[in-house]
């Protein structure tokens, strides 16, 4: 199973 | 004070029929530039932005920056209650804790009003990047929903590539596997049956396709989905909404193995 990344490590909070 | 009459009052219904399983609560964002929201799912895997500009709108009063917490369920709930030629429009009072869809029939007949309570939301917002995508997939958006399903009939997770040959589509599960190639064709008679596939860099990322089958509830707000890739980066699936706006998800890829 390939693990999921999050959003939250491509995006950073504004 | 908030006043947004939107004619095409569906379009409000078939965005919200098409986030509302991915995010639960979201603050909806008033200015002079539009309507939006910003929200992530409850595992920070996709991200959903919605905008829809303000010159969309038949009449747009917003006095000043409104954010609206909203449960994007009970939101849909109300909305499911509109006709779908009717005329929808949004009221709230600044710091007011409520909302109010009015539902007007397209002869006026009928008028419907539905007050729906607010509520805080702590969400972060994300700032996301300008970025040049190393390929870009414009196809119909009823073939690419098609293809998610039947992939998820096969396999958990989709792997797509962009070559010179096309965009590929593949997934493999304890039954076996799947491919499903899709060529550029520009050359059909209607412009929404295209697939216009625009590549710098040959491009193959891996997402789960219960995602991707999430964003396809997006399918009737649009005839074309755009699906934007760069290695190493989110996707982006781009629905238009008309020539107001557009419903964007962000999926962030799996790790290559």
């Amino acid at each position: 199973v390939n693990p999921q990344r999050q959003i939250t490590s491509f995006f950073s909070k504004s | 004070m908030l006043e947004l009459r939107l004619v095409q009052g569906s379009l409000l219904k078939k965005v919200m029929e098409s986030i509302k399983d991915l995010v639960n609560d979201a603050n909806f964002d008033c200015s002079a530039t539009g309507f939006s929201l910003q929200a992530m799912d409850s595992s920070h895997v996709a991200l959903v932005s919605l905008l829809l500009r303000s010159e969309g709108f038949e009449h747009y009063r917003c006095d000043r920056n409104l954010s609206m917490g909203m449960n994007l369920g009970n939101m849909a709930k109300m909305l499911k209650c509109a006709g779908n030629d009717d005329i929808v429009t949004i009221k709230a009072d600044d710091g007011g804790d409520c909302v109010t869809f009015m539902f007007e029939s397209p002869n006026q007949d009928k008028i419907a009003d539905f007050e729906m309570k607010l509520m805080d939301i702590d969400s972060e917002h994300l700032g996301i990047p300008e970025t040049e995508y190393e390929a870009i997939v414009r196809m119909p958006s009823s073939e690419f929903a098609r293809i998610c399903k039947d992939l998820s009939t096969i396999g958990d997770t989709v792997l797509i590539s962009v070559t010179k040959e096309g965009v590929r589509f593949s997934t493999k599960g304890d039954i076996g596997t799947a491919n499903i190639v899709c060529r550029q064709n520009t050359s059909v008679d209607k412009p929404e049956e295209a697939t216009i596939i625009e590549m710098e860099t040959p491009v193959s990322l891996t997402f789960a396709l219960r995602y991707m089958n999430s964003f396809t509830k997006a399918t009737p707000l649009a005839t074309q989905v755009t699906v934007s890739l760069s290695s190493e980066l989110p996707v982006v699936v781009e629905y238009k909404i008309g020539e107001m706006g557009y419903l964007r998800f962000y999926l962030a890829p799996k790790i290559e193995e």
